[in-house]
């Protein structure tokens, strides 16, 4: 999909070999060039999981031009599949010089614990860039349909850590049993945890409740947990302005 | 930048592997005239940075690679009225014709810079969406 491989400017570089000093050597500078001490290891490198793709979208949406962006939204969202990019990502997006997104790493199965009303969420923190300012923060869950067309209040909270049980309300959302597709919670108000120990492993709750006060579990809802598929794992995806200008290190 | 050892073997021996256009209708014998090499003029030559073939496709998601251009060969900026030269190249040109000897000819100069996103894991699997500005020159004072 590359239009420069497809339209064969690719034939006119000049291509060489590259032996494996000189290799390591560019290998070397180009990291240089991209402000990395090292070339990243990724334990895991799935694309078609849900953080990944959704970060792919935003990458192709960077990538279109001003003036087609608002005809590429438009068909992103007639598509029967819902999209994981919204409009509020595309204006942050235009914002932002980072984005970063981290994956769920534990949840509490509440298919074991049934008195368990509360959804718990972590995603480890220790690799956000300092320095930079952290303009947004969106928890992204999937909600599946289902047969009750009831309302619901879905609460995200952040478990304080320093006082046992202590939550603080985050944001709210009034779903309905027949919605489905991709719901966007903003955390951007745990940021200060994250600015004060940039160590941090962020824990989140979620409950539903019926209009009448009922606490229910998140899964009889429709949210997609751990156990759900791949393509529809909860994950937080953040948005960073840099402060400084980069500069290259000198070697 | 180029290192003190580069001595001129090496750099006879070093453009016999890149089979840049220019290069390759100057002779590559002993008698290699640098000031011939010098008085060409500036042309501008593509160089494509193959993320793939650096063998990073495991952490960079998109883009496979990108292009961008490098000139080589003596400025012709800014007595060409249709260029672009920047304030300081016309400084530097100026004083040249003053003090031949001693100020050389401006060197090229980007005038219009672009930038790249790029899409790539990290050591824990997170994925990060980078905007890397000033990444790619467009135009330079020449060209």
């Amino acid at each position: 999909s590359d239009p420069i491989l497809e339209h064969g400017i690719h034939s006119s570089f000049a291509q060489r070999k590259l032996r494996g000093r000189e290799r390591r050597e560019i290998q070397k500078e180009i990291l240089s060039v991209l402000g990395l001490s090292h070339r990243p290891r990724p334990h895991l490198h799935e694309k078609d999981t849900s953080a990944p793709m959704f970060m792919i979208d935003l990458y192709n949406l960077m990538n279109v031009q001003d003036e087609q962006m608002f005809s590429f939204f438009k068909h992103v969202h007639t598509d029967d599949e819902p999209s994981l990019v919204g409009h509020q990502e595309t204006y942050l997006l235009a914002d932002a010089d980072l984005v970063m997104s981290f994956a769920n790493l534990f949840e509490n199965d509440t298919e074991v614990c049934h008195q368990c009303y509360r959804k718990e969420l972590r995603f480890d923190l220790v690799d956000i860039p300092v320095g930079d300012q952290l303009t947004a923060a969106e928890l992204r869950i999937y909600k599946d349909q289902i047969p009750y067309n009831e309302t619901y209040q879905l609460s995200v909270y952040q478990v304080m850590e320093a006082y046992t049980n202590k939550l603080l309300k985050l944001d709210t959302q009034i779903i309905c049993g027949s919605d489905f597709g991709w719901l966007t919670l903003d955390v951007t108000e745990t940021s200060n945890a994250w600015v004060v120990n940039p160590k941090y492993s962020l824990a989140l709750q979620l409950m539903v409740e019926t209009m009448g006060n009922k606490s229910i579990q998140p899964r009889f809802v429709g949210l997609v947990g751990q156990s759900g598929p791949q393509e529809k794992q909860p994950f937080i995806v953040a948005f960073f302005k840099s402060k400084t200008i980069h500069l290259r290190r000198a070697r | 930048s180029t290192s003190g050892h580069w001595h001129q073997e090496d750099q006879a021996m070093e453009m016999k592997d890149y089979p840049l256009s220019n290069i390759t209708e100057i002779s590559m014998s002993s008698s290699l005239d640098e000031q011939h090499f010098l008085k060409q003029p500036c042309q501008k030559h593509e160089l494509y940075v193959s993320f793939r073939d650096l063998g990073w496709q495991d952490w960079i998601i998109a883009p496979e690679g990108y292009a961008a251009f490098y000139c080589d060969g003596e400025c012709a900026f800014p007595l060409n009225s249709y260029m672009n030269a920047t304030n300081h190249a016309i400084v530097q040109t100026l004083v040249h014709f003053i003090y031949p000897e001693i100020v050389p000819k401006p060197c090229c100069t980007p005038t219009e810079l672009q930038g790249i996103p790029v899409l790539y894991f990290d050591d824990n699997s997170n994925v990060l969406l980078k905007k890397y500005r000033n990444m790619v020159v467009k135009a330079c004072g020449c060209h």
